[in-house]
């Protein structure tokens, strides 16, 4: 679907004042399974970092794997996000955005879900 | 809202808390910055039958505040300008880090322009305050406990969201006043 205009300047705002590591993530907008593209590893150790990817993965490759997209999920479900599994805008402005460094774990072990409180 | 696991929490309704003289902001008074923790520390407060008092003593105190850069020894080091910000610990480790290469404002300074990285102190101190009641990371974006903050962008109110979050761990202070919290369209929806 189109993304609304003030979605997309908020996004790109966003992602223009993130640190330079986590300002990488902006080339990855739209990577798609099973892409093998620089930069998805980081994105894999983000992830890791937050608690969307076991502490004991050590396949923290460049591809785009099934593995990464469910914990894109799980991200997205945990930050009130429309939850595809995929890299969208808006996705990827938030994992660049500054945030708190207390991981999203117990969140996940939790099991979120916003609809149901 | 969301807890740590095994929903750990303080048992005791007055906690002291002290800055870190070695730790701290040499371009921030340091008044400012007991003013804007002192701040934060009443909304919670406003809230739950727990007082929070400052006191000198930084080893005594339960709860530690101080800024430090990159690795500082607690296995989540800081990583420079913006990234991660500022962390805390659940109940009852009481330690509350923020990240000392950040350029940490007070008092709505970046209104008049200045950095376009300026991260403003209050709002990241009742987040973090509330990771040390024993609160975790929320979904509601509108949430002081969701996990993201915008640089140059206050956000210091608690929602219902954070209020019932905390609420269920410490029961009501007889003085809360439901009315006057910030209340976002999903809390309302889901009653």
């Amino acid at each position: 679907r189109n993304i609304p205009e003030a979605s997309t300047a908020k996004a790109t705002q966003t992602i223009d004042v993130s640190n330079a590591t986590w300002h990488n993530f902006a080339r990855l907008v739209d990577v798609q399974v099973g892409s093998h593209v620089s930069g998805v590893s980081e994105l894999k150790r983000y992830l890791q970092r937050f608690g969307y990817v076991k502490d004991d993965a050590t396949d923290l490759s460049d591809v785009f794997d099934g593995h990464l997209e469910y914990a894109i999920s799980l991200y997205q479900q945990n930050l009130g996000l429309p939850i595809t599994g995929r890299l969208d805008t808006s996705t990827v402005a938030l994992m660049s955005s500054p945030r708190c460094g207390v991981s999203d774990a117990h969140m996940i072990n939790a099991g979120v879900h916003t609809t149901a409180r | 809202y969301t807890y740590f696991g095994g929903k750990p929490k303080w048992y005791r309704d007055k906690l002291t808390y002290a800055f870190s003289e070695t730790h701290k902001l040499d371009y921030m008074n340091s008044d400012d910055v007991r003013k804007a923790f002192r701040r934060s520390f009443g909304r919670w407060a406003g809230v739950i039958p727990v007082s929070f008092e400052e006191i000198d003593d930084y080893a005594k105190a339960d709860l530690k505040i101080g800024f430090f850069a990159g690795d500082h020894g607690d296995g989540q080091p800081f990583d420079g300008v913006l990234g991660t910000l500022a962390h805390a610990f659940a109940p009852e480790n009481g330690r509350l880090h923020l990240d000392a290469a950040e350029t940490w404002v007070v008092d709505d300074d970046f209104k008049g322009g200045g950095s376009t990285v300026a991260v403003d102190l209050e709002s990241v101190a009742t987040h973090e305050i509330g990771h040390l009641l024993g609160l975790g990371h929320s979904s509601q974006e509108s949430a002081v406990m969701y996990p993201s903050v915008r640089p140059r962008t206050k956000k210091v109110d608690l929602t219902v969201d954070d209020v019932a979050g905390i609420l269920k761990l410490y029961g009501a202070n007889p003085r809360l006043r439901l009315d006057s919290l910030t209340q976002s369209e999903d809390s309302l929806q889901n009653g």
